[in-house]
Parts: C-alpha cells; structure tokens; sequence
C-alpha cells in the first residue's frame, strides 16, 4: 500500500505542475510534497503555490481568484490519475477574469474528450463555450422546472431573458 | 461509462417528475438566483451514495424531501435516478446500462436499486469504487469548496487524492 | 446601554426587512429576533429569511445568491441606523445572476447620495454602472500599478483588454 | 466626511508610490485575478487600524511589506496614508481636511500618525468611534464574509451590530 500511494502521489505531483502551468503561465512554480515523507500514509499534504514570479509564499496571500486556479489545478491532477466517467463545476468559475475564464474553459474542452462535464454557470463567457444548455427556472414560486435551451438561438434574441440566465 | 439521463422527483425543489439528458460532452446549467441548479449536483450526490448531511446543504438527511410551497403540500418520497452507459466497461458489471436508484420516504425508510432490484448502499459503494465518483470525490467541485481544500480542513486533501490513488 | 441596544436592535430589524424586500420581492419574508430578549447584550442574534414563498427553512438551504443577499440586506441594514463616510464591497456580486446585479447596483446608486461606495468586480454590468473606474494591473511581475480607465471610451474599442478587466 | 485620497507605497504588491482618488460617488476597481485590487481594500483596513492578521490575509504582521519579486529587492518600509474631506464636522476635530497614516518598518516598529502628527492608536480609534469605519466594521464587506455572517461565527454579527448601534 506504502508503494502505491508514494507512486501515484508522484504522478499527482507532476500533473499538478502541468495543469498549474497551463492555468498560470509557464514560468510560474508550483509543488506538493508530503510533511513526512516517511508516513506517506499519514502524513499531511502541503501546497506551495508561487504565481507570476512572486516571492514563496503562504497560500492564505494568494488572492481569489490565484486561490480558485490553484485548487483547481489540483483537483484536475487527482482527474488525470483516475479520469472520472464525469467532472461537475458549480459555479468555480465567479472569481476568474476573462483571460482565466477562457483559459479554464480550455482545459475543460480538451479533457471532455474523455469525459462529460456538466458546469453551473451565470458567467457568458462560460455559457458560450459549452455544448448544450438546460435553462432552470421556477415554474411556481418554490417549485423548479428545467427545460433546454439551446444559446446561439437565443443570443442574439434576447429571449433567454425568460430562464433569467444571461 | 457515459452518463446518460437524471430523473429527479419530490428531491429538494423539484416537486415535479424531472428528466435531464447528459447526451453532449460539456452541459451548462444556468438560471436565476435560487432556481434549483445546485439542487441538480445536490441530487447526484445523493443517489450515488452520500451519506454526510453537511456536503448536501442539509440539517438533516429528511430536508431532501420536498417541503412544500404556499400553494402545495410537501411531497411523501424523494426519489432520484441516474443512468449511466456501461460502453468501456468500467463498471464491474455485465450490463450495458446501469441505472442506481434512492428513494427516502417520510417514514424515515430509504431504498437503494440498481436496474430495479433493490440492493444495499455498499453494493453501490463496491461497484463504484473504481471509477472515482463515490463519496468523497474530487470529481463535483463547488466554489464553496476551493478554502477547504487549500486550508485542508478535515483532511480534505488526502480523502480526495485517496480515491484517486 | 440596554434601552440604547433594544432600540437600535428595533431600528436595524425595520431596515432589515425593506432592504430584503427591495433585494428578493414584496412578498419574501424575513425577520431577526434575539434568542434570548431578556439579555439583549449577550444574546446571540438570529436571522430568518424565506425568499420566493417558500417554507421556514435554516439559512444553509438558501442557494448562493440568495446567501449573499441576505448577508448584503443585514449589512446595509446596520449601514441605514449609521451611515458610514464610506462603503465597500469586494467581489460581492460575483454569485449573483443578472437581475440582481442590476437590483444590487440600484441600491449602491441610491445610498451613494449620502456617502461614497468602492466596488472591486469582474462584472460587467457593475462596472457601466459606477462613476468612474481605476484599472489595476502587474506593472512588472509582482509589482501592482494603478490608472484610471474611463469605460465608456474603452467600451466600444477592447482597450480595456490592457487591464485585463473587461 | 468624504473619502478624498489614499497613498500607498511599499504595502503589499504596491511597491511603487501609488495614489487613488476618490472624488466620484461610485469607484469601480477593476483588473485581472492576482494584480492588487483586494491589497488596496486591505491598505483601508490596515490604515484605519486593523490589527487582526486574519483579517488583511496574513500569517504575520510584517508580511504587509513589500517583499520584492525576481527582479526587485523588498522594500523596508510599509506605509499607507488616508485623506478625507470633514465637510460635514462629523469628526471630533476642527480640522478641515484629516490625514491618518501607518507605517510599519522592517525593525517592527510601527507609527501612527494624524495630519502629520505622531499619536497612539487609541487616538485614532477614539477620532473613528462614532463613523462606524474602525475595526469591526460593517461598511467592508468581501465575497468570503458572506458565510461569516450567516454562519455567525465568532459572534461576528453582534460586533457588527454593535458598532451600529
Ligand atoms: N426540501 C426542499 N423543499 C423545497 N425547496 C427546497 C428544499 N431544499 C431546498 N429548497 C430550495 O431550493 C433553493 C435553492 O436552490 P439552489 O441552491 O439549487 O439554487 P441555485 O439555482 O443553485 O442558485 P444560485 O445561483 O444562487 O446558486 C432554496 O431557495 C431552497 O428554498
Ligand atoms: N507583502 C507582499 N509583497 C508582495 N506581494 C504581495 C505581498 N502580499 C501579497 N502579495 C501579492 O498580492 C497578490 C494578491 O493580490 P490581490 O489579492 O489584491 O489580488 P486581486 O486583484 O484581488 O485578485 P482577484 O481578482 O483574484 O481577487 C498575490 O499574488 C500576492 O503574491
Ligand atoms: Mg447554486
Ligand atoms: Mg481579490
């Protein structure tokens, strides 16, 4: 058990400084490294995150959105050990700018060759780049309803006012 | 293994027998302030197994159940069913789909299928555990998330990366 | 000290309830009481919200906009017993869907009569709304800079790519 | 009272002299993920007073210094200085226009300063008491709060409330 988590912890870690580098740019470091490395089992993980060559520093300095891209970088690394058959997003993406939108968006593309993704979004950049888009909305007050919609009809129409979702 | 359909019905907001069709690669959900899309994820959580109130929003695992509006009582059932495609054959099972179904009742008494025969929640755990979507996931990612898992509280880290390993 | 706090605690629950009726609808029903009202000065303060006509529910049921509008309609409750000079708000909108973005930046446009309001966003809809607009941005890496942007210029040719705000 | 300038140099990513003014009603702060924007929010709390680290994203006080990148060294000396307009008298001062500045150097020593004159940071507290702007304040408010408040935690909501009443 000791062997397999020490391997598949270093397959983590070089994925991590992958995913990290395509969110952040190339240049910028990254690492997680067991604190005792001689209880792989037990030992806690830690994080060292050090976004556009800015001196080491505690994650708790990172701002918002540096804090969204590196936890996501991580979780992606777990991802691309063991694909899961779907990933879901729920609304990670309210802290990124524009740039970091396209860029996270970019990431979900290539890795929906795998798999399905499913994102919870009020961001346009976002609702642009999926596939397709189920519209919920409340059908009474309190109660939901769901129906598909499909965006390029309604982008330019305005209509998707009525799921209130652009 | 393709996730396929979402059958939800009396679970959280959905009063009414709702379907979601998952047939495209990326699928947005989007929709006013307090509509209903986190009660979707809420939703798969809960038929795949969770058991935590506090990863479901609850105060206590009865709150799924629809509770009603001004204009309508509150529902007897919560039931959800999720559907998957078993086309690489991930799945420890020679079906070609898979369906796992949860139904709680207000008595308090909850049931577990897959493909309509009644089993127990460690069948779904056993069967699952391969493919990285059980409890504990690093697979559905909520925003409230992202200070857990940098500042690690309950070992949230290590739990995830463990079902990755 | 207790009248002095028993008043006030009256005065807030007034503004508490029309802030959270102009943020949700008139309907919507909300309240904060003390747990324990023969110990105003000790006793923990609860919050009672029910947006949408729907049952008596614990704050953790509400959805994320719903969360953050409550929070907001507490806060400009106390801000209306003692106005500040000044107030702000650093990515409070970012969970919130469009209508409420709009009804948000109503609010901050009428209490900015009385005293002055700074806004960090990504929005764009927050950001046609306000007076003016500083841009910040990495200088050299790791070192912030700061300008004035006028949006209304930079709206219609992109420029405003160069912070990175747009 | 209005809010007329802030100057910042040496605080945080601010390692240049910086100054904003504030001379309309709404001041939007726009910019990409990581450039500043929260440091100039952090800046106003931490000249007016804050002496809480968690509260400004800090393990240590001293870490509010700039503490240079690949190309630059760090800097020695934080320094942060606010400007308001006491139009309205509601200051307890006879002054028209009051400045409050906060230093920290690297030694540790740190000084407060009103309109150029060195004082304690009672003083200050004192000056601020009845604007509602000081520590604890309800005027400030970051997405992350949001669940503070809700959640109540550490009484946050009565030491709101209090400083309203
Ligand atoms: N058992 C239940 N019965 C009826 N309604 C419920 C139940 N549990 C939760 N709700 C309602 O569901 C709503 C929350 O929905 P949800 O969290 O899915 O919103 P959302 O679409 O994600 O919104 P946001 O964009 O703000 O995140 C709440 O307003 C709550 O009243
Ligand atoms: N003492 C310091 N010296 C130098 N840089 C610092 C210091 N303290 C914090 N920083 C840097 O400031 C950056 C954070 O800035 P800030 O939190 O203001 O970003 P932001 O513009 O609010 O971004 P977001 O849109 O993601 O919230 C971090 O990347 C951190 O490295
Ligand atoms: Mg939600
Ligand atoms: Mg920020």
């Amino acid at each position: 058990a000791k062997e397999r988590f020490v391997t598949a912890f270093e397959q983590i870690r070089a994925h991590f400084v992958d995913v990290f580098r395509s969110l952040f740019t190339e240049e910028d470091f990254c690492d997680i490294f067991l604190e005792n490395p001689e209880d792989p089992l037990e030992s806690p993980i830690q994080i060292v995150a050090r976004p556009k060559g800015k001196r080491p520093q505690t994650l708790q300095q990172l701002s918002g959105g540096e804090k969204t891209l590196t936890a996501t970088a991580l979780l992606f690394s777990f991802y691309l050990l063991k694909p899961a058959p779907f990933c879901i997003f729920d609304e990670v993406d309210a802290p990124l700018d524009d740039a970091n939108i396209e860029k996270f968006n970019k990431i979900i593309k290539n890795f929906s060759l795998n798999s399905q993704f499913i994102v919870v979004t009020h961001n346009k950049g976002t609702m642009a780049s999926v596939d397709v888009i189920y519209g919920v909305y409340m059908d009474e007050p309190g109660v939901s309803g769901l129906s598909p919609v499909d965006f390029r009809k309604f982008k330019h129409s305005g209509m998707i006012e009525t799921v209130g979702a652009s | 293994m393709k996730l396929t359909t979402l059958e939800i019905k009396g679970f959280k907001s959905f009063a009414n027998d709702t379907v979601v069709h998952f047939n495209e690669r990326v699928t947005g959900i989007v929709g006013p302030n307090g509509s209903g899309k986190s009660n979707i994820i809420d939703a798969i959580r809960w038929v795949l197994g969770e058991q935590k109130t506090s990863e479901l929003r609850l105060d206590s695992m009865s709150s799924v159940i629809f509770n009603g509006t001004k204009k309508r009582k509150g529902a007897n059932i919560a039931r959800v069913a999720i559907t998957f495609d078993n086309d690489r054959g991930l799945l420890p099972t020679e079906f070609q789909t898979l369906t796992i179904s949860r139904t709680l009742y207000r008595t308090g008494q909850s049931e577990y299928k897959i493909n309509g025969v009644t089993c127990r929640l460690k069948d779904i755990n056993s069967l699952l555990i391969e493919t990285g979507i059980g409890s504990d996931t690093y697979a559905i990612i909520a925003l409230g998330m992202v200070d857990d898992i940098l500042s690690d509280r309950d070992q949230a880290r290590r739990r995830m990366m463990e079902q990755a390993a």
